[in-house]
């Protein structure tokens, strides 16, 4: 009797094994010198889905020592890379997306039920067998944060030199210029020769390229709109700071050029679905300020609709504005003592915070919340780019 | 259908992030 025996083709069960000699190698070509550019057009968190392809390999072997010695030197490489490239906001927002990935693959995969909900059977043969990882999953996560500040401090930077100019003195509102107030020049430093000024369209320009990057690496939804809001927030600090230190803004041009470069600004938002992020809400002292001094300041109805309107700023930020107040032209008068004293009578009650200028370095606590992957880890495939052909599928 | 309980898993005890580094500190500067 002839038999055929049929051989089933090995199928890959979404592990990668490694000999422990090649470690440092996997580490240096898929972490330290990885070029984000060199993974465009492959998965987002692509080298996240490797690094958990080849500690689930060494869980399912029962080798605690690989394991550790993995997650060990993948976290000093990404902190290696990131001190590297302590001003590449693009690099920063890569190991950002990648860390966060593989603290969610570890989770999903733990073998957690409450972290299994979303996943298919499939995805749940791919879950640890032997170890569990909680205690890497802190440090991943205290790491994220630790990306997270490096990537908004890389974002300020770039943005801060743009804040004063874009949204106090450039003026993109037509014949606005005309009803400058009389006797103040414009700021030499910001102004004069072009070198240091900036449209609000610089702005909407850098945001829209910090929204891309981090969209196309793949960057939690949840962590981009958290960015957002930190960076709406140092808009509106930086720019309510600088207003209430100069007289030469504290005008009624300023006031309508500057709730027209918030409703850009607002409409960018609604444009990149970042509506909801609470972005826009912390603009609101800002929004405050530019109707202060758009509004009247004579009678005491006038006195009554700036403490109704104004809320989001303290007494002391609004008798600031008030005083610093440039009328027009010789037509509009100044803010008179009298109309302070009324607002202040008014708002005495209110519980205000002391300090007159706002905390422009103050920090959001971050959040990551756990973001399940539909991809299944047998579809990956590893580009020959990488380098890591000494991977074996299993 | 397979019913087996799952078997508990170990719990592999990490070094924090910055026991981590100063561990990393200390390798390289014994490298040579």
């Amino acid at each position: 009797r002839q038999v055929t025996v049929q051989r089933k083709e090995k199928d890959f069960q979404g592990m990668l094994e490694y000999s422990k000699e090649d470690e440092p190698l996997l580490v240096r070509n898929l972490v330290t010198d990885l070029k984000p550019q060199a993974l465009s057009g492959t998965v987002p968190c692509l080298p996240a889905y490797i690094l958990y392809m080849c500690i689930r390999h060494a869980d399912y072997v029962n080798d605690d020592l690989k394991v550790h010695s993995l997650l060990t030197s993948t976290i000093n490489g990404i902190k290696k890379v990131l001190k590297k490239h302590n001003d590449d906001f693009e690099m920063t927002s890569f190991w950002l997306s990648n860390t966060c990935r593989l603290l969610h693959c570890l989770k999903q995969y733990s073998g957690d039920e409450g972290f299994m909900t979303q996943n298919t059977p499939k995805q749940n043969e791919h879950c640890l067998k032997n170890f569990d990882l909680t205690e890497y999953r802190q440090v991943l996560s205290d790491l994220s944060i630790q990306i997270y500040q490096q990537l908004i401090k890389i974002a300020e930077g770039m943005l801060q030199p743009m804040i004063v100019s874009a949204m106090l003195e450039n003026e993109s509102i037509q014949g606005l210029s005309g009803v400058k107030p009389t006797g103040y020049r414009k700021r030499s430093s910001s102004m004069v020769d072009g070198d240091n000024s900036y449209s609000l369209d610089a702005i909407v320009r850098q945001m829209n390229s910090f929204h891309s990057v981090m969209c196309d690496q793949g960057l939690d939804p949840e962590i981009i709109q958290q960015v957002f809001k930190q960076l709406f927030y140092m808009i509106n600090a930086v720019a309510l700071n600088n207003l209430l230190l100069r007289k030469d803004v504290c005008s009624w041009s300023t006031g309508m050029q500057l709730r027209y470069n918030i409703s850009q600004l607002e409409e960018w938002l609604r444009g990149k679905n970042l509506h909801q992020s609470g972005a826009a809400e912390t603009m609101e002292p800002l929004i405050h300020a530019a109707q202060l001094l758009q509004l009247k300041k004579k009678t005491p109805e006038d006195a009554e609709a700036i403490c109704t309107l104004c809320t989001s700023l303290s007494t002391q930020q609004i008798v600031k504005i008030l005083n610093l107040y440039t009328p027009l032209n010789e037509f509009e008068e100044r803010v008179t003592v009298a109309f302070i004293r009324t607002i202040q009578a008014q708002l005495q009650d209110r519980n205000d915070p002391q300090q007159l200028l706002l905390d422009f370095k103050h920090m959001f606590p971050v959040l990551f919340p756990f973001n399940p992957s539909s991809l299944t880890m047998d579809s990956i495939h590893i580009p020959a780019a990488l380098n890591l052909e000494f991977l074996n599928e299993v | 259908t397979s019913h087996r309980p799952p078997r508990p898993r170990v719990l592999l005890k990490a070094p924090t992030l910055a026991e981590m580094e100063e561990m990393n500190i200390s390798e390289e500067e014994e490298s040579p």
